[in-house]
């Protein structure tokens, strides 16, 4: 499963 | 947090310091589009819609706070101070920005990581971030003298933009479920429109002279 990393991006 | 994402949020914020030095202090923004500035202020507040849901850290927290409150006095700044808005070079500011609007939130709408309002608007933000510059590259086009200050908020926001795919990649070897290829696409173009003036501005910087973009 390919997991979406948490949006910890500005 | 790798150096390359903390040197590329840093130059960001230089960036605005640049723009509010120039705004605040010699009180003029010439020069500066205030198309992308209400640009700028859409795409952070589409953004960072899950700031008091989704607590990632203090810093996350404070930089996001940072840049809304400093792209929206800005806009304030253009809009409504008395002596900085006579600075505004309004007849060469044309280019029409709500037309980039809409086809971002339709594209955010198609293509999205999650058919919910936050993922889409996170996706619009992404893909209004990418063309917002575009005003502003075509204002110092037609900017006969661009002043030192004009050219280095460019080139910051620029660079923040090339230390973030370097980041990009680093983090796509260093953690395995690294993926956004919605930003990471977005992204490229977005540092791409900047190649153009980067080349100008190093060549007026080597050759030591004031930057002037061709028409």
């Amino acid at each position: 499963e390919c997991l979406i990393a948490p949006k910890d991006e500005l | 947090m790798n150096a390359f994402r903390l040197a590329g949020d840093m130059t960001h914020l230089l960036s605005v310091v640049v723009l509010l030095l120039k705004i605040h202090t010699i009180k003029s923004c010439a020069g500066i589009s205030l198309k992308t500035q209400e640009l700028y202020a859409l795409v952070f507040a589409a953004r960072y819609l899950d700031l008091f849901i989704h607590f990632i850290s203090l810093y996350n927290t404070v930089m996001k706070l940072v840049f809304l409150a400093s792209s929206f006095s800005i806009v304030w700044y253009m809009r409504r101070h008395k002596i900085v808005r006579r600075t505004y070079d309004k007849d060469h500011d044309t280019f029409r920005h709500h037309f980039l609007v809409l086809p971002c939130l339709a594209l955010a709408l198609l293509i999205n990581e999650r058919f919910t309002f936050r993922e889409v608007m996170w996706a619009f933000s992404i893909y209004l971030e990418a063309v917002a510059i575009l005003p502003q590259l075509v204002l110092l086009q037609r900017t006969r003298n661009i002043d030192n200050l004009t050219g280095q908020y460019v080139f910051f926001l620029g660079a923040y933009r090339v230390l973030y795919i370097l980041n990009w990649i680093y983090r796509y070897f260093t953690e395995p479920h690294f993926v956004h290829w919605i930003s990471w696409v977005a992204g490229i173009v977005q540092t791409l429109l900047y190649a153009d003036f980067f080349y100008y501005y190093i060549m007026s910087w080597k050759n030591n002279v004031k930057l002037e973009l061709p028409a």
